[in-house]
């Protein structure tokens, strides 16, 4: 697809900003070019409420996830690949935030297929098919699998955090 | 999108087992170690990904089921993973890819059931957008390394997504 | 203190395989000194019940956080320092961990002072002492302290996940 | 022990605040963004952390509260933090450790109250058992560090809290 990289920069942009309009409420954020050293890129620039532009570094670690999944949501939103498979995304990210991330993937489930591994409840609760993991005392791995009518109240183990 | 997952063999997955995906979301639940990773794992060796260090693995040869009480090593892993297309606009419907390896060496693809080479299930994914400097994937612990890139690096990865 | 090396190895050495007993139930874990390429060092071993011996690399993410909070307590209780300041090590721990760990935090409570920084409530419910850290729209970080009777059930906010 | 840590101006807490800690299990509990790990830096600032990439700063001047919406930046950053020793058999009973940074690049050490040098609150810090290869603080991100680490870097950890 020979798409000029102005009009893929344009359109994941947009996408950006609007995805971080919804982890970030009344945040803003915007993916900018820049020519470091005569090499091409773009740099991620996102201003939390109440806060002022500093570099990405000062932010915290949940607010640092919170970026990077925007930026992925963006991508997945512009120019969709044919599946997302994000493993423990959620770690840094308070219960808050886990909920908003968890609405913005739950929008594009439409249209985006995501495999999303966790130990944690409200991810759990997003599903539309659930797959459990255990390891038996041999060593060996075993699957179960559940489709659901989103509805996997039941599922809570000992292993899965709460929420 | 992703229909199904096939591993034997494959790290903590001695026996064989296979995992049919749907549309939305499908989420991958269970205690530490038991084996979510290891299954995240088998989807990006299906993909092609040719460093042992991005599977955990000291060496390549690390990736095969290594053995447990009372259960012996076994002498291959095979994943096999089948791609919906949205079919249509001359886009494959389906691509079903196949990787094996041997505690002997001997590496093996398939792509719709034919032998072919490393080269081919790169390109056949290509046409799929699924890279390797894709975003569509994303390891445990590495979420904020999308934002400790450099300004090239993130760039690399929207053209990828183009 | 002109201890030798070999002393604090065989100190650190038994608590560590008593700490990984505790937080690995029927697993085993050992330090080991090595040397390579002429430099000496140590090497950390563990294997989980119904596991065999691997790199530590092939361990999954909450079971490395496990075997690197076993070493760190393992020196706590060999030669401690004034204080342990942790900012959220329990991230990758599912939940049985995630209470193996505190427990074996407030066996060592008593000898030992531990700064957790936390947004998961069992680690919350762990506390002698509480601190609330919020910031207002200004961009402004506030404290409010609590000393607790080790009751602090009433404390559970929207943005601290609940196990 | 540590017993108490005074903060103003260092990042985000702009108006001077005091935390004091009591024995056994201290836990510090809040938001994503609303300042814990400022607190954890302020305390490795005070033990003399000298990279401000270990602060996640671009440069030490970037600890100093840098502004936000009605409130403007300052002009001096600085961190008290107070040990109490087990005491006895020659070891001070208590410690009391200030560090400062103003905006033109002024930096100044306190020890007990007195004017002194790094090397004076480091040698202070050490007779209590706070080195900077000390496994006592572990920075968020950072605990599976201590599994990656190199045989030579462990052994060092050891020989440091010995
Ligand atoms: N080649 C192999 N043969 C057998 N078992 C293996 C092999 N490689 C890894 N394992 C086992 O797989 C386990 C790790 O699995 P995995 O990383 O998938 O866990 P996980 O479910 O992702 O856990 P977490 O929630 O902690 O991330 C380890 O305990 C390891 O011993
Ligand atoms: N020099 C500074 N001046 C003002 N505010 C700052 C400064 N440096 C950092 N901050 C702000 O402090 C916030 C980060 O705080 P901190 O890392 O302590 O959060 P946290 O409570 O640890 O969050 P998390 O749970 O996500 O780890 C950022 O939002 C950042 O904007
Ligand atoms: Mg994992
Ligand atoms: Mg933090």
């Amino acid at each position: 697809v020979a798409e000029g990289f102005d009009e893929v920069l344009d359109a994941v942009g947009r996408r950006f900003t609007e995805v971080v309009g919804l982890l970030f409420p009344g945040g803003e954020g915007r993916i900018r070019p820049v020519a470091l050293e005569g090499e091409d890129g773009v740099v991620v620039e996102v201003v939390p409420a109440g806060k002022r532009p500093r570099a990405l570094s000062l932010l915290s670690g949940g607010e640092r996830s919170l970026v990077a999944l925007a930026f992925c949501l963006a991508v997945a939103m512009a120019r969709p690949a044919p599946f997302y498979l994000l493993d423990e995304v959620e770690a840094a990210l308070d219960d808050v935030n886990l909920r908003r991330f968890l609405g913005v993937v739950r929008r594009l489930a439409g249209d985006t297929q995501f495999l999303l591994i966790t130990h944690q409840q409200p991810t759990v609760e997003t599903a539309d098919t659930l797959f459990g993991v255990t390891m038996g005392g041999n060593g060996v791995s075993q699957v179960l699998a559940r489709r659901l009518d989103r509805n996997p109240e039941g599922a809570a183990r000992p292993w899965v955090r709460r929420a | 999108m992703l229909t199904r997952l096939s591993l034997r063999g494959f790290k903590s997955f001695a026996e064989p087992v296979e995992l049919r995906f749907g549309p939305g979301v499908n989420v991958i639940v269970g205690p530490n170690g038991s084996g979510k990773s290891n299954v995240a794992e088998a989807i990006l060796w299906a993909l092609g990904e040719q460093r042992p260090a991005r599977l955990r693995a000291p060496g390549m040869q690390d990736v095969l089921f290594s053995g447990g009480p009372g259960r012996q090593a076994v002498g291959v892993a095979e994943v096999t993973m089948g791609l919906a297309g949205p079919g249509g606009e001359g886009r494959p419907a389906e691509l079903e890819v196949t990787r094996r390896l041997t505690r002997a060496g001997d590496a093996g693809y398939r792509l719709n059931g034919g032998r072919c080479r490393l080269l081919d299930v790169q390109d056949a994914l290509a046409t799929h957008g699924l890279g390797p400097r894709s975003l569509s994937v994303i390891r445990q612990g590495q979420v904020e390394a999308v934002c400790a890139s450099h300004p090239a690096e993130l760039r690399a990865v929207l053209d990828e997504a183009a």
